[in-house]
């Protein structure tokens, strides 16, 4: 109105121009997360699922009024399957909230370890996929793939660590902890258990190696994916005798993880947040990779206070951070984990 | 969530003692 009594034409023209250019950055931003999967998906996609799982974490930290813990506890436990029995402490008032009751630990002996084998179970659920990995393409379901190197992530997409998070005080901390205490039982865990610890670096980390991961002569690279349901015990625990030497933190979506969910985005596993951890075990490499969900963003390693999963934070589809365990042990260079101990789980949120 | 496991082992000799969509709980067999 100004600029008609002023005697101007409005530029109308400028309104679709900027339509098209927010259009333009919103497709740029999209391009750039590579959500590939039916159009479902890509709504899914275009939803605030960090914030949701930040709110959904906020919301279930709420103390509970004591009389509505166990019939809570008791109707989540008959909508998700929760076996209460198992509990270590099985009286339902001591949760104080649904947090709690969901990070829930088992009685001692609840969950034996199968002593003739060499690989167990890290946690409760159902196996999605397992199988061997070929040209570095891991099987998310059946025909659906996605690279290695995306999801461990290799020397070349790693940056020098930076923030809160991986200031290096942790490193030290546990340096001066495990320095000397440990290096006759680390000796003596890595000659039982066949680890090579001399080996300090990943393979496929020395320069000149491209294509990271590959394995030794004689051996190849394998793969298993374990589904948790909402039911299940939610902590994970150490699959084999081995050294973790490295944690990598990748930034990323929440998409669900189902078994639905899997079966239409392509490349789930790599756009989601995860927290890798590599490391030796009497084979060669291993690899452990705790990928979160919406409903449980946080990610916690027992050995690793400072790990901070799901924050408010921007970041780029696939950003990491690393953080190496070297000064843990200046004999094993990481962080001596038996087969069965308890490394840390998911919480809500 | 998902644990996703990725190791090295032998070529011959290494199998997994699973089948595809089987129930696990922490320290039972995934492979020999």
């Amino acid at each position: 109105s100004q600029a008609r009594s002023k005697g101007r034409g409005v530029r109308w023209f400028l309104v679709p121009l900027g339509i098209l250019t927010g259009v333009g950055a919103v497709s740029y931003a999209r391009d750039e997360r590579a959500v590939v999967g039916p159009w479902h998906v890509h709504v899914i996609s275009s939803l605030p699922l960090r914030a949701v799982s930040r709110l959904f974490g906020s919301f279930n930290s709420l103390t509970l009024p004591e009389s509505l813990r166990k019939p809570g506890y008791h109707l989540y436990a008959w909508i998700f399957g929760c076996n209460l029995e198992e509990m270590e402490d099985p009286d339902l008032t001591h949760y104080p909230n649904l947090g709690e009751f969901f990070y829930r630990s088992l009685k001692p002996g609840a969950r034996p370890m199968d002593d003739t084998s060499e690989l167990v179970s890290p946690a409760d659920g159902k196996v999605l996929h397992f199988g061997v990995v070929t040209h570095g393409q891991v099987e998310q379901v059946k025909g659906v793939t996605y690279e290695l190197q995306a999801l461990l992530g290799g020397s070349s997409n790693v940056p020098q660590p930076t923030g809160k998070e991986d200031n290096g005080d942790h490193d030290q901390q546990m340096a001066q902890s495990s320095h000397s205490a440990n290096i006759t039982s680390e000796e003596e865990f890595a000659r039982i258990n066949g680890i090579d610890y001399s080996l300090d670096r990943l393979i496929g980390e020395e320069e000149g190696h491209a294509s990271a991961y590959g394995p030794r002569p004689g051996n190849q690279m394998y793969f298993c994916v374990i589904y948790l349901a909402p039911g299940d015990y939610h902590r994970f625990h150490s699959p084999v005798n081995w050294i973790v030497q490295t944690r990598r933190h990748f930034s990323g979506d929440l998409f669900s993880v189902s078994p639905w969910m899997a079966g239409l985005l392509k490349d789930l596993f790599v756009l989601n947040e995860r927290v890798a951890l590599l490391g030796r075990w009497k084979h060669g490499m291993f690899s452990m990779v705790p990928v979160g969900a919406t409903n449980v963003g946080s990610i916690v390693i027992r050995f690793d206070k400072d790990l901070r999963t799901n924050i408010k934070q921007a970041y780029r589809h696939g950003q990491c951070t690393e953080v190496r365990y070297d000064q843990a042990s200046w004999l094993s260079k990481g962080v001596v984990v038996p087969k069965g101990d308890e490394m840390g789980g998911f919480k809500l949120g | 969530s998902t644990v996703v496991l990725i190791f090295e082992a032998p070529e011959q000799g290494f199998t997994f003692t699973l089948e595809p969509g089987q129930k696990v709980q922490v320290g039972q067999s995934l492979g020999h």
